[in-house]
Order: structure tokens, then C-alpha cells, then sequence
């Protein structure tokens, strides 16, 4: 499902560089649910970018369900993540200008779902994360968490195959963050692939892999008991 | 040194009301280390604003060091701010075009320290947060955990009497979190008081007192044994 090889990411920008990924190799099957850890700077969103299609690998392979992703231009790497990935943010990254059900709406915009769906299903995503009471707040209206929840409302709208979530429960509670992680691990039972960065130990036992990684390099695979 | 007394929040759009805090009573003495917790939405960072003189309660008062903050006015509170709080923002709010040393700086430049002694004391905040080797990196260069850092870096280096952090190791890995907490730590048994907003148990345990918040409202008071 997921294959990456040798897999490097260096930023360049003439003032700062930095190598961010080296040599990472990696594969994720169909279905399975990954987790990745390590600690701050080590390179995990860099990660998730690139399997998101979101950013290149400066060298290396990256092949997802057999397709070469490096030879790929702008406008497949678009139909790509919006048939197939759903993404969250560590950052979030909403439109600051639109309230939370239109937010949670835009992925269906691009995979042309019509208007009445796109508001029924906006709606039901936003009640599954404990929204539907805010859904007319815009971003600067809703707390750290309830924006984080948009966020992963928003990435799970399209029901895509493969799920990236980047950091999903850093500002939330311990409750919040268990009720977003039956709904990605229900998810993950109908077959999505979940890749999931968190810096929590109890988070990242929800998964049934999880890879660590340190100054940009792979350097352990942890194998968890069916959980 | 802080007293709030029937503090109550509301947010009102004309689309949106949200009462955010309701009847809120707290007081924290010079130099007390509080921890402030509570589910997703509950008011934490509502509450943070306004004792960091960054918003104005609806009704109810907020004293500080004795002053009577609702008396003052935008440039009378900007001094406070300055000279008297630092500030951690749960969104890291750091400047997009100035690299992390001089976002670091930003509050010396208002309290009036010349150009040679902002850069010494900026360099020194980001050695102590592990981030002088990143010290040219605008915030898109860096990681969220790394941003929460500058963004920590520059709440404490102007020695704040009062130290305001919303969820401060939310994006930071568990030993990250344990550096930035010895560093708080140091800062209060120096005299700082500190109120520190966590979803975290292990962070909170770290506080002499902890109030919990549960939809707008302070519903128990915990006091810890001597961290
Ligand atoms: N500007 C605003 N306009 C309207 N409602 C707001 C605004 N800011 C916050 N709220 C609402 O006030 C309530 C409290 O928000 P607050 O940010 O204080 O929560 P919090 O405890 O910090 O949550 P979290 O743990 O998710 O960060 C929430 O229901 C939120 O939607
Ligand atoms: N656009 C960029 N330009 C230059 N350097 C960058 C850029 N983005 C990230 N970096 C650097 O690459 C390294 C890895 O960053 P990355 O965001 O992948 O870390 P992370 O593991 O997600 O960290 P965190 O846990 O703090 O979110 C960091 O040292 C960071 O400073
Ligand atoms: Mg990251
Ligand atoms: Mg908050």
C-alpha cells in the first residue's frame, strides 16, 4: 500500500539547511494502523507530508498502491490526496474566514459531492467529534481543542482510504482524545490505513506498529500486542 | 497578588453566545504555582486571557498586585502586559517573518532594552529551550514542537513576575515537556508565580494547587503534595 526507500527530505532555504529525513525506509500495508514517535525536530511531519502528498522527498522513492509518486505532477498529487488521504494538521489549518461546518465541507468540494450531501455529511462529521452545537463558530470563535476536532472532522469526511493525523489529540483532554481515537480506530476496523504522529505513550498503543524516529532516521520498529 | 471575584465571559457574535466562564472566583498568591484543567471548550484559555490582560471579563472583577484591571485602559493594560506577564499562547502566535531570535526578542523591544542586551538575552532564552541551532528559522522552518519552544523562550525573557502558559508541552515529547517544566519550575522557586493551563496529569502534578473547570465554571480545587 505504502512503499518508501532511502527516503531524504533536506531544506535548503540558503540561510537555514536542514536535513530533515535520511534514508528512511518504510513499508505500510493495507489496513494497518502505524503509529510514529520521537521527539520534537526528528523529522515526523516532514514524514507525514510527503506520504500526504503534500511535499517531495529530496531523494528516495515513495510509491503508494504501486503509483510512483515522485513522477507525479501538481494536479494528480491533488486528485490523489483528495480521493484517498485525509489529513490532519498539527497545526490545524483552517480557513480562518469560514465557520467549522464549512470548513469540515471544502474536501467535499473538490471531490464534487453536491451541496445537500455535502451539508448532511459536514453535520454528521461534526456531531461524531462532539461539534454539532458549534458548527456556526468560525476558527478564532473555537477553543485549541474544538478547532483540533474540526480539523479531524474535516479529514475524515471524504471517508478516505488512508488516514494521516498529525499530533490529532495534543489539545485535548484525556477524554476528548479517547472519543477521537475509537472513531479513527472504527475506522481503521472498516479499512482505512491510519499513520498517526503522537508524542503519547498511551495514544501510540492504539496502533499495532509504531516506528520511532530520532535526528531524521528510523531507528527502531516497535510491534504491539493486538490492542 | 491575584483575586478574581464573580468573573463571568460572554462571547457574543449576534450568530454565536457562548458563555465561557460563569461566576468564576480564584485567588493565587504572590508566587504560588497553580495548574489550570478541564475538558476541551471548559474556558481555560478564556480565563488566561483575561488574567493576562489580553481580553476584559464581562462582569465580575480581576485584581492584580491590588490594581483593578477593569479600570484601566488598552495602553495602561499593554504596560502590564509588558512588565509584568509572560505569556505561552496555545496557538504559539509567533511572527511568520521574523526568524526565531527575533520573535524571541519582540518583548524587549517594548520594555525598552537596548539592541546589544535584546540579542544576548535572545540567545540565551533559545540555548535554554535547546533551540540555538535553529535560531535563523523563520516559524515555517520549524516544527510545531519547536515553534511551542520559541514561543515558551519568549514568554520568559523579560523575567515576567507572573508567568501565563496555555498548555505549554501540548506539542512537546515527554522529555521536552520534563526540560520545559524544570525550567518553570526554576522560574517560580525563584519568585515567578506561574498558571499553567495542562490536559496533562503528569504537568499538573508538578503545581502546588490544581483548579478544575468544567463548562465555564471553577468545580474543585485539588492541593497537591510538595512537588
Ligand atoms: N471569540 C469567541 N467567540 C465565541 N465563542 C468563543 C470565543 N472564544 C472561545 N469561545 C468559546 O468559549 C468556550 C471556551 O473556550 P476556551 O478557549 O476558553 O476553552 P479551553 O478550555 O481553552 O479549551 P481547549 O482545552 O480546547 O483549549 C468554547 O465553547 C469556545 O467555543
Ligand atoms: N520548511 C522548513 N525549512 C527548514 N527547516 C525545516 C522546515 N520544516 C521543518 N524543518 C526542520 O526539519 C526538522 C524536522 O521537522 P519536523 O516538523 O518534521 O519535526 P517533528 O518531528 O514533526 O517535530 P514536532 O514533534 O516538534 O512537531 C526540524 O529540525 C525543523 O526545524
Ligand atoms: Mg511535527
Ligand atoms: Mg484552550
Amino acid at each position: 500500500m505504502i512503499r518508501v526507500e532511502h527516503l531524504t527530505k533536506v531544506y535548503d532555504t540558503g540561510i537555514v539547511r536542514v536535513q530533515a529525513l535520511t534514508d528512511v525506509n518504510l513499508e505500510v500495508r493495507k489496513g494497518e494502523f502505524l503509529a510514529v514517535m520521537g521527539p520534537s525536530g526528528s523529522g515526523k511531519s516532514t514524514l507525514l507530508n510527503i506520504l500526504g502528498c503534500l511535499d517531495r522527498a529530496t531523494s528516495g522513492s515513495y510509491h503508494l498502491e504501486g503509483i510512483p509518486i515522485n513522477t507525479l505532477d501538481e494536479n494528480e498529487l491533488a486528485h490523489i490526496r483528495n480521493r484517498k488521504i485525509g489529513f490532519v494538521f498539527q497545526t490545524f489549518n483552517l480557513l480562518p474566514r469560514m465557520d467549522a461546518l464549512r470548513n469540515v465541507e471544502v474536501p467535499m468540494l473538490y471531490s464534487g459531492v453536491g451541496p445537500r450531501e455535502r451539508r448532511k455529511r459536514a453535520w454528521e462529521a461534526l456531531e461524531k467529534v462532539g461539534l454539532a452545537d458549534h458548527a456556526l463558530h468560525r476558527p478564532n470563535e473555537l477553543s485549541g481543542g474544538q478547532r483540533q476536532r474540526v480539523a479531524i472532522a474535516r479529514a475524515l469526511v471524504n471517508d478516505p482510504d488512508i488516514i494521516l493525523a498529525d499530533e490529532p489529540t495534543g489539545n485535548l483532554d484525556t477524554r476528548s482524545g479517547l472519543e477521537i481515537m475509537a472513531i479513527i480506530q472504527g475506522l481503521n476496523r472498516q479499512g482505512a490505513t491510519v499513520i498517526l504522529v503522537t508524542h503519547e505513550h498511551e495514544i501510540s498503543r492504539h496502533a499495532q506498529r509504531v516506528v520511532h524516529f530520532r535526528d531524521g532516521r528510523l531507528v527502531r520498529t516497535e510491534v504491539i500486542a493486538e490492542p
